[in-house]
């Protein structure tokens, strides 16, 4: 699984995410990644979510809007957002694997409970930042 | 003036150090690198987020290393379905697709859905009639195939067993 999520010079935020599924998937499978609210969301009011991992698990924890509404509802900053989703809810549902995150001031997120996640992430004209492992 | 920003992922997992040759680690770095570039230099040019994400995504599926696109995983039948999503923090509005195949980039497909149809999901037989009324790019089978991933299913093929990505002993997955 892919994805993005990004801010534009007029604050609007975007979330993408494109999969193959999981290898020798029977019955049409699908996951959370097409599921919007599970594992790609995006409000401008909030945040913008990709997430990859193991799908069942984020949709039945509707991950991405998950993490929306405890910034809208609750108002937790994305940091504690993303915590209180990926490493306390999905664990204990074991749900493994991560999401990335960013609000329309910029702020970026990229937890996961897994072993390693591939990401990047680049704000304004600062370095890039890329990693693998934890 | 917004600060602009942008974060990838190219999935997650049992990822271990031992698991990737330094070669493999500069290869998915360098990936990673060119397509976080793509989505900034969209930005920087006062593109929109949802321009950005699009081509940040689609740079990922053009490269056989990430589950997506190219690289899509083998399904049980030996085929590539994918799946896609997209959405607007401004508007709400999102676009999906799902089970398609043959698609060269689902995530242009999602966005089309979004911008030019009045739903959200598409899938299956309908979304690859919607793409063609779109002229949205077909690839033929041989696009996807990559030989590590057809290694991949191989090890699981004839079990009942599936796999994420990025797994790398499945035997503790699931029986």
């Amino acid at each position: 699984t892919v994805g993005a999520v990004a801010v534009d010079v007029h604050g609007n935020v975007a979330a993408a995410t494109s999969t193959g599924g999981m290898t020798n998937k029977r019955y049409n499978r699908i996951g959370d990644t097409p599921v919007i609210g599970s594992g790609t969301y995006a409000n401008n009011l909030t945040c913008a979510i990709s997430c990859t991992g193991h799908g069942e698990y984020f949709m039945r924890a509707v991950v991405a809007y998950d993490v929306s509404c405890l910034m809208e509802y609750k108002g937790y900053t994305l940091q504690q957002a993303c915590e209180e989703v990926v490493m306390k809810k999905l664990v204990a549902l074991g749900g493994e694997g991560g999401l990335i995150a960013v609000t329309n001031a910029g702020e970026i997120a990229l937890p996961f409970n897994s072993e390693g996640m591939y990401r990047a992430s680049k704000t304004a004209d600062q370095k890039t930042f890329t990693a693998i492992y934890k | 003036m917004n600060k602009t920003a942008i974060a990838i992922h190219g999935g997650a997992g049992t990822i271990t150090r031992s698991s990737l040759t330094s070669t493999q680690e500069t290869a998915y770095k360098a990936a990673l690198q060119e397509a976080i570039e793509l989505g900034h230099k969209a930005l920087t040019q006062g593109k929109s987020a949802v321009e950005a994400v699009a081509l940040a995504v689609g740079s990922l599926e053009d490269c056989p290393l990430f589950n997506a696109g190219r690289g899509s995983v083998f399904t049980k039948e030996g085929k590539h379905e994918m799946d896609a999503a997209i959405m607007c923090g401004k508007t709400l509005k999102a676009g999906a697709v799902a089970g398609v195949r043959s698609i060269k980039n689902p995530i242009l497909l999602a966005r089309t859905i979004m911008e030019h149809s009045e739903h959200v999901m598409l899938s299956g037989y309908g979304a690859e009639e919607f793409a063609l009324n779109h002229g949205i790019a077909f690839a033929p089978e041989r696009y996807f195939f990559d030989t590590f991933r057809f290694e991949q299913w191989s090890q699981v093929r004839d079990s009942d067993t599936y796999q994420l990505d990025h797994s790398e002993n499945h035997d503790k997955k699931f029986g």
